[in-house]
């Protein structure tokens, strides 16, 4: 990695950011989510925390232009130079400049937005150019096959911190989870085993939870390798063999499904009033267990799946919204089975139904892949 | 005469690879346009150097591998420099 010369960061830890414009190719939340997510790339590494603004100035100003834009270094068209940005400091610096003629998508059948706008934000921070291939930081566009297995290089990580030094080790802000992970054996779930199917999975503060019997996996965008840990090492009063999770982002915090049952976790603390019924939400007495549960953050609505049909349930108004439960098939084509877990990742909706995993498009409405369930466990 | 075709590609190679070393390897823009046949000198040693930081094999030649890379998408930040 390198830095740029003279070594300029930021001198503070908070840091805000302003999107100044909008690119006509993603709506404006699909823009929104991946500056989010390009931000936690470094959150995660690093001390440092991010708030956006909307009006006035802002350390970060994040804008989408074409050929000369006002800083002496025009865009070129499409193709070539993607984007650019500046090192930390006042007024341009810090910024982060996208060229509009390129096509931005969500996926990566144009020029992954997520990816260039980590990248870029790199230099924001204080990065210059890595000549570790692997590295986001590689100046040459990489389009990664699988969007799902992004995570940073030691290089990144090694570079960010030796401007901004590790993340702090207090629980408020990470989920302390025991340093130990629990050594596979027999009695122990198998990661790589290819029939392998989970009971619940729950994104947490940008990792993804896959939890298994008494166990759960817990991958990081940082590592490759998953982490593996008992519930009960992380949640002591929890059930082990658990029905459905989802985290509701905006709340920071975890809901786990057993039963007729849930909990609201934030981080490792169980919030009073826990556990519930789930039928306080609002479903009828035949429903007697929920099989998966996933968050639109888009939207704040959940969506809860028994058995071949859905709810959905509004976060805002914290009731269960008219007209449903539907068919599943009829607003999630091509998902024509049991969902047996869920989650969100980078705007798509992964389903799983035993040892197989559908990634679904909302916006295409349409299954993209058809994936092995233990994909994400680098097998 | 027509256009002879491989001159005229050869032209605009020339042309990408100089415009290339002067965004991000801080070649000077006084530096004579690009002489091909010479070992050495700036431009070589610019070759040389996007080649090592990329990954290629440095050869202070620009072979394909070294063209197919400046066309590639990238960043528009420089790789060296101030």
């Amino acid at each position: 990695f390198t830095t740029f010369p003279g070594m300029p960061k930021w001198r503070k830890t908070h840091l805000t950011y302003r999107i100044m414009n909008y690119t006509p190719d993603l709506p404006r939340d699909a823009v929104d989510s991946a500056i989010e997510k390009a931000l936690n790339v470094w959150k995660e590494v690093t001390p440092l925390t991010f708030s956006r603004t909307d009006e006035g100035e802002a350390d970060i100003k994040i804008s989408f232009a074409v050929r000369d834009h006002g800083d002496f270094n025009p865009f070129d068209g499409p193709g070539n130079v993607l984007g650019h940005a500046y090192p930390p400091g006042p007024g341009i610096y810090g910024d982060a400049h996208f060229d509009d003629d390129e096509q931005w998508t969500r996926d990566t059948s144009g020029t992954n937005l997520f990816l260039v706008a980590a990248h870029e934000l790199g230099h924001s921070l204080g990065l210059f150019h890595s000549a570790d291939p692997s590295a986001l930081m590689y100046p040459v566009y990489n389009v990664l096959a699988d969007l799902a297995r992004f995570h940073l290089s030691q290089d990144d990580v090694n570079g960010i911190q030796s401007l901004y030094g590790r993340p702090p080790s207090d629980s408020s802000n990470d989920p302390v989870v025991p340093t130990e992970s629990v050594p596979p054996g027999p009695g122990t779930p198998a990661a790589c085993d290819p029939t392998l199917s989970f009971d619940a999975i729950s994104t947490l503060r940008g990792e993804i939870l896959f939890f298994k019997d008494r166990h759960f996996w817990r991958k990081s965008l940082r590592t490759l390798e998953p982490g593996f840990y008992l519930i009960s090492s992380f949640w002591p009063s929890l059930p082990s063999g658990l029905d459905a999770a989802y985290e509701e982002t905006s709340k920071d915090i975890v809901f786990i499904f057993k039963g007729n049952q849930f909990w609201a976790m934030k981080g490792t603390e169980v919030q009073a009033g826990y556990p519930k019924g789930i039928h306080t939400l609002g479903f009828p007495p035949t429903v007697r267990k929920i099989d998966a549960a996933v968050f639109d953050k888009e939207k704040k609505k959940t969506y809860f799946f028994v058995e071949d049909k859905y709810w959905r349930f509004d976060e805002k108004r914290q009731s269960m919204e008219p007209g449903f439960p539907k068919q599943i098939a009829e607003d999630f084509p091509g998902v024509d089975s049991k969902v047996n877990a869920a989650f969100e990742a980078f705007g798509f909706y992964y389903f799983f139904n035993g040892s197989s995993q559908l990634e679904f498009d909302p916006n295409a409405k349409k299954v993209t892949h058809v994936l092995k369930s233990n994909s994400w466990l680098n097998c | 005469y027509p256009v002879d075709r491989a001159a005229g590609d050869e032209n605009n190679s020339m042309e990408l690879i100089q415009q290339y070393l002067e965004n991000y390897y801080n070649l000077g823009k006084d530096v004579k346009p690009f002489v091909r046949r010479r070992d050495s000198g700036p431009v070589v040693e610019k070759i040389r150097e996007m080649q090592k930081f990329l990954g290629l094999e440095v050869t202070g030649k620009v072979d394909s591998d070294t063209l197919e890379m400046m066309r590639r998408p990238r960043c528009g930040v420089p790789d060296v420099g101030d």
